[in-house]
């Protein structure tokens, strides 16, 4: 069950440190 | 509580102070607790906390309790969302985005950082049609207050006291401008941006350290776009 938490804690990390935009473009 | 203690306190109409309370435990319950009891809060309590969020947007006249109790309660939508079912749920949940669009007040410079910082994760999930649905949700807000759909986010972004704000609304801006698969529609959105005055206050950006990650995510995808165009 603890797997589903986080969700939106990682994707604001991600949105931070430029992963997230990195990610798309490929 | 349990969840159904606060589903009961949220839908009995508690006094302001007590709602402040109320909500305070309620955000560090559905962050500590098990996703199976948010899912149980979740059934009803989503709508009321909805409710409790639309009635004070529509507030004309907002007590400092109601800027208060406003940005707990995106607080408590924040920690119901950090699951898949809560996730799920707000994203089904038409009025949820539009409350949320409604709550990028340049005035409350910490709810709307949060705010800024959900609507933008909503566009890297992946989920179909979800740039739509927040474009449609951010114009339905801004017409509310006669101004133009990108206005608030720009004029976080001016200002200065607020570094964290100005990260959220950079973060968004980015997130929204790269979320099309159409170039056209790219270009578009960032020149809607730089039209309600990105354009002018770029240069001095530059200058806080903070915006760095954000601005060179901004300036590469417009250089690759231009390439592609």
């Amino acid at each position: 069950e603890n797997d589903e938490t986080g969700v939106m804690d990682s994707l604001l990390e991600a949105l931070q440190s430029g992963a997230a935009f990195r990610d798309r473009r490929k | 509580l349990s969840s159904q203690e606060y589903v009961h306190e949220l839908r009995s109409g508690i006094t302001e102070d007590k709602l402040l309370n109320c909500l305070e435990s309620l955000r560090v319950s559905l962050t500590s607790n098990p996703v199976s009891w948010v899912n149980n809060f979740g059934h009803e309590g989503l709508g009321l906390l909805l409710d409790a969020l639309e009635k004070l947007l529509d507030k004309k006249q907002q007590e400092s309790i109601d800027k208060r109790n406003q940005h707990k309660l995106i607080q408590c939508l924040k920690a119901f969302m950090n699951n898949k079912y809560g996730l799920q749920r707000i994203l089904g949940d038409e009025r949820s985005l539009l409350l949320l669009a409604r709550a990028i007040d340049p005035r409350q410079t910490n709810m709307m950082t949060e705010t800024v910082k959900i609507l933008s994760a909503f566009c890297i999930i992946g989920e179909e049609n979800i740039l739509d649905k927040i474009l449609a949700a951010m114009t339905i807000a801004a017409e509310r207050n006669n101004k133009e759909r990108f206005a608030p986010i720009v004029e976080g972004l001016e200002n200065h006291e607020a570094q964290q704000l100005q990260v959220a609304c950079m973060q968004l801006i980015n997130a929204l401008v790269t979320s099309p698969d159409d170039l056209d529609f790219r270009i578009h959105l960032r020149n809607e941006f730089l039209r309600c005055g990105l354009k002018k206050i770029l240069p001095e950006l530059k200058e806080t350290e903070e915006l760095d990650i954000q601005l060179k995510v901004f300036n590469e995808n417009k250089e690759e776009d231009s390439i592609e165009l």
